[in-house]
């Protein structure tokens, strides 16, 4: 069962996805699964819906994994899940948003990526999808994304980590996400996870203007931070992606943020222990610990200022 | 399955703009197939790269030619990732 189910080491795709058929046969009265497309080898993408009911409801997107080596963040993802169905009676901020607001989960958000990195490689980052007159394989998702599309901060060449595809949303793991997102139309909170930076960030990245929104996002950023730090003191950043890091074209949270939602944030999770995309199985549990707390002040803070 | 022994990371920290731009001149450099863990943006923020092993000499040479510091933050991938599949093939056969 899911209560059985080791969070503490890291799983293949299909562990995940029985992982999350067993979550959401536990919790029916919680958790569904929706199928937002399929993958460009074909694979289906899920996505896990938070619901104590009602429809038309706002709701947050969180989603993991989409660059496929950044292990801890699918680790976290399914013990975000886990946590959802066993705080959401106990813990009245969980308890408070999901009265108010539906929480959609995206665990594994580049299904082939992930399964490329388990069987063959295991530094694989991008799409597994194949470019028209190249060798080279996979575009980079979190570079495929309409907003700033092709600027610099993205690389052009399909061999490249950064290549950002051949045409916005040309990466079929995006544009169902974009499709997902048009189509429900209330989504209030969007908060995409990568690792290994300890960073939180907010648009934008393709531009070194500041979003509209700046001063409170940055606020929020601030109390996520705060909240997050307090469990085991790891130190995070806070920022603009083009301040804090680098230019970055394409990416997920500024496309979020052009389509009105506000709070679009992007975690780079920790490594404290100097070990990169190869952080140690032991570290999944305080990471996850620690991000949820940030993610749950993002998503309260939402909740109480729904626009 | 590719392989990645003798593969370092390296951590190197730039401590002028000008030395960031001699590390985006390593990332232009193909043949030594670097993979930036991240990359050269400004001085004061670490660069991770992962080193394959036949680059590993050139780049550490390159670097201290120029007068730029780093540390082996991991002396062979391999070694971890070897232990990494070993942790989750343990944690399946107790599962089983």
């Amino acid at each position: 069962t899911t209560d059985t189910f080791n969070y503490a080491t890291y799983h293949t795709l299909d562990e995940i996805y029985e992982f999350i058929d067993q979550l959401v046969t536990e919790n029916q009265h919680l958790v569904s699964k929706i199928q937002i497309g399929n993958t460009y080898e074909g694979r289906p993408i899920y996505v896990l819906k938070f619901s104590t009911g009602g429809t038309d409801r706002p709701a947050a997107w969180i989603d993991t994994g989409i660059h496929s080596r950044e292990w801890v963040t699918q680790a976290s993802g399914v013990w975000f899940a886990k946590k959802i169905t066993t705080d959401y009676e106990k813990d009245p901020t969980l308890k408070a948003i999901l009265e108010k607001m539906d929480i959609f989960l995206e665990i594994v958000t580049n299904p082939d990526g992930f399964v490329y990195t388990h069987k063959t490689n295991r530094m694989w980052r991008k799409t597994r999808s194949r470019t028209q007159g190249s060798l080279c394989v996979g575009a980079d998702p979190n570079r495929n994304w309409d907003a700033g599309f092709g600027l610099s901060g993205a690389s052009s060449n399909p061999c490249s980590d950064t290549y950002h595809g051949k045409s916005a949303n040309s990466e079929v793991e995006v544009k169902a996400i974009v499709d997902f997102v048009k189509t429900h139309g209330k989504i209030k909170a969007f908060i995409s996870i990568h690792s290994y930076s300890q960073l939180l960030l907010y648009p934008y990245g393709y531009k070194s203007d500041a979003v509209p929104n700046k001063e409170e996002l940055d606020k929020l950023a601030k109390s996520a931070v705060t909240a997050l730090t307090s469990l085991y003191g790891t130190k995070y950043k806070y920022g603009s992606i083009i301040d804090t890091i680098y230019q970055a074209s394409g990416n997920t949270i500024d496309w979020t943020y052009s389509q009105g939602i506000k709070y679009s944030f992007t975690f780079e999770l920790r490594d404290t222990g100097l070990r990169g995309f190869l952080l140690p199985a032991s570290q999944i549990i305080p990471t996850a610990e620690e991000t949820w707390l940030a993610l749950l002040t993002i998503i309260d803070h939402a909740s109480k200022n729904l626009y | 399955t590719e392989i990645f022994v003798g593969h370092q990371v390296l951590r190197i920290s730039a401590a002028d703009e000008a030395q960031v731009q001699k590390v985006k001149e390593l990332e232009s450099l193909e043949h030594l197939q670097l993979d930036f863990w991240r990359d050269p943006v400004r001085p004061g923020l670490p660069i991770d790269v992962r080193v394959p092993f036949p680059s590993v000499q050139s780049v550490k040479v390159f670097l201290e030619s120029h007068d730029i510091s780093y540390e082996i933050m991991i002396e062979d991938v391999q070694s971890l990732l070897d232990e990494e599949q070993k942790q989750m093939s343990a944690l399946r056969a107790r599962a089983l």
